[in-house]
């Protein structure tokens, strides 16, 4: 043990596994979590490997190869709650993207989410056992965040009782989604319903993009992946193309809003449920910033109790540079803003899971607010995260730009979430509309 | 807002809103209202935050009504509103993520828990009031004294974090493998770790790599 963190660790106030109780939420929370997480850690055949010296296609070769092998681990040890899937799995992807991420962090939910209870009964099993492998769809090339522009349609038959997927023009490509371009063989895809000659508005299918078996491309569709990207260097993030792709009726997720045999189209309750997925993820994205600033601010207080640098006092050896109030200016603060975000991250779990169950008995009345604080939390924790987080690399010096400090790939792989399930000012500007109207 | 100032009542993370609008009908001028922030309470500075936000939620809703009125055009009176927009949700948000940190300190029964964290609350809401100046002193919810004090108890607070710091992060509990990171170790043995990781580089693989060979070489031999 260094002998500058021994003495931090010995001369505390405090006694830091009661603050790791409350971070959890309790002892026992606490007490699983390591359960879970020593499952992993101890498991040789999950044991670290090193991706840095590796190519971008060996990167997603190994993490497509320890995805698969995760899969069968959470089987082997029984793990199926959602919290505990999480901290089983960051423990064994050492800060980095997986090619499944979407399928277990969008696909799955949405299913859960937006699927009748016939047809959760007909693909939940398919997709718990990975037979099914999915993503989600929504991001077009030449549209984001404003989805009522997304111009890919799903126009009904009703001779066939199918509907028939189009990405009509070169903006309309499907963008970005992770895993679609070589590991998933389905899709949600988020598309312009029209029936009876009109279009209803957003609405999302379940679109098979390649074959059970051989996992070929399916006639008309185009998939592929996007190439390299600033992070993300072991995910599949991918493009799709569409052309007179049929499905049957039954692919469009029907929990909320119906096509009926004959074409009759059934308006859902409320607009914003078709971007359900998206309020759960933003919600979660706000615990997500504060486990990644609380990441790399560990990293740049403990290197920075190790460190040792010029002069503080003349003649003296050089100080720790956390004795510097400089240092402990850049540090501190976010510091402190870690912890906040963890408490924000708690509560906005806890809000998502307790409007959710509201909605679920038909209340929807607190959906206008979930959707407005989700969207400006998100867009909020994650801009201060990732600022925080490059101030925290350069709080390290010249060490903090070596891929060792860990802090490069803490940055690249959480700034997307600045962009990603919604522009940051957009979303701003959502909360602002709310805040307006209220 | 517009539904607080018409007097209805609004619920949630937003019903500040009912509070500052009932209060914009007293007869008092803003100029007239008391300071009454104690800087070193938390309370007290959710209350600032409440005001700060309530006044940008004000401003940018009164910047739009303008907009619409000589524009007579929503879209573009939006568009020409959205940076007011902008700032009054990051204020809002602000204010949100001040009020839940203060009130998870209420669950801390452990004194010497609830001090540390208090003192990490303190420093929260205090730099963010110092990097937001101005929203605070428009507000006419902070003086220009207080200002001072502000950025001075700031600087104190870091010597009071300084030596609870690395218990701090601890108290995060990532193992090793979790945060991957050569300088974050548990163990501090940085260094030692660092020179080993830099020789796994696939340039060590060989004393001499293979483009000298082809580029410097040929080129030498030429000059």
């Amino acid at each position: 043990m260094n002998p500058d963190l021994q003495r931090e660790r010995e001369t505390a106030c405090f006694n830091p596994e009661l603050i790791t109780n409350l971070l959890d939420g309790s002892t026992e929370r606490t007490r699983r979590r390591r359960e879970v997480e020593a499952l992993a850690l101890n498991d040789p055949e999950l044991a670290h490997e090193d991706l840095n010296f590796l190519s971008r296609s060996e990167r997603y070769e190994v993490a497509l190869r320890k995805s698969a092998l995760l899969f069968q681990k959470l089987k082997e040890h029984g793990i199926s709650d959602p919290d505990e899937i999480y901290q089983f799995k960051r423990v064994c992807s050492y800060n980095k993207p997986e090619p499944l991420a979407l399928h277990y962090g969008m696909f799955t939910p949405t299913l859960r989410g937006q699927c009748s209870p016939t047809q959760l009964k007909k693909w939940l099993p398919l997709a718990s056992e990975l037979q099914m492998i999915g993503t989600y769809a929504q991001t077009e090339l030449g549209h984001g965040t404003h989805i009522r522009a997304l111009e890919t349609t799903a126009t009904y038959d009703p001779s066939t009782q199918e509907f028939v997927l189009n990405s009509p023009t070169v903006t309309s490509i499907k963008w970005w989604p992770g895993g679609l371009g070589k590991t998933s063989n389905h899709a949600i895809v988020l598309a312009q319903l029209y029936t009876q000659g009109q279009c209803r508005g957003l609405h999302a299918f379940i679109v098979p993009i390649r074959e059970l078996g051989t996992h070929k491309p399916l006639p008309g569709i185009e998939v592929g992946d996007i190439g390299p990207k600033f992070g993300y260097d072991e995910v599949d993030n991918g493009f799709l193309k569409m052309d007179n792709v049929r499905i049957p009726r039954d692919n469009m997720l029907m929990k909320f809003a119906q096509v009926e045999p004959d074409g009759t189209y059934v308006k859902p309750p409320s607009d914003k449920l078709t971007y359900g997925t998206m309020v759960f993820i933003r919600s979660m994205i706000v615990g997500d910033s504060a486990q990644m600033l609380s990441k790399a601010c560990t990293i740049a207080v403990r290197y920075s109790a190790v460190r040792h640098q010029s002069e503080l006092r003349i003649g003296e050896p050089e100080p720790q540079i956390l004795d510097y109030q400089t240092q402990q200016y850049k540090l501190f603060p976010l510091l402190a803003t870690a912890y906040a975000f963890h408490f924000v991250g708690q509560y906005m779990k806890q809000t998502y899971l307790r409007i959710t169950g509201d909605i679920n008995l038909g209340d929807f009345s607190e959906l206008p607010e979930l959707h407005a604080q989700s969207a400006g939390l998100k867009a909020f924790t994650t801009w201060i995260a990732t600022a925080g987080i490059e101030e925290c690399r350069m709080a390290c010096g010249g060490h903090g730009y070596s891929r060792s400090s860990g802090l490069p790939d803490i940055y690249v792989t959480f700034t997307p979430t600045c962009t990603y399930e919604g522009e940051n000012t957009v979303m701003m500007l959502q909360t602002a509309r709310f805040l307006v109207k209220s | 807002y517009s539904q607080a100032s018409s007097g209805q009542r609004v619920a949630g993370m937003v019903s500040y809103l009912n509070d500052y609008s009932s209060r914009q009908i007293q007869p008092h001028p803003v100029a007239a209202r008391p300071t009454v922030v104690d800087i070193n309470d938390l309370s007290s500075l959710v209350e600032a935050y409440k005001l700060r936000a309530a006044r940008l939620v004000e401003a940018a809703a009164k910047n739009l009504q303008a907009e619409l009125q000589r524009r007579k055009n929503k879209d573009d009176a939006w568009n020409n509103t959205s940076v007011d927009l902008v700032r009054a949700s990051d204020a809002h948000c602000h204010y949100v993520v001040v009020k839940l940190f203060s009130a998870k300190l209420s669950e801390v029964t452990d004194t010497a828990v609830h001090s540390i964290l208090s003192t990490l609350a303190l420093m929260y809401a205090l730099h963010g009031i110092s990097k937001n100046t101005g929203d605070f002193l428009q507000a006419g919810v902070l003086t220009e004294p207080q200002i001072t004090q502000v950025n001075q108890r700031v600087k104190e607070l870091l010597a009071v974090i300084r030596p609870e710091a690395v218990a701090l992060v601890d108290a995060f509990d990532f193992k090793d493998q979790n945060l991957n990171s050569v300088l974050g170790r548990y163990d501090g043995n940085v260094y030692e770790t660092m020179f080993e990781w830099a020789k796994k580089s696939p340039l060590n693989k060989t004393q001499v790599h293979e483009s000298y060979y082809k580029y410097l070489k040929p080129l030498q031999s030429k000059l």
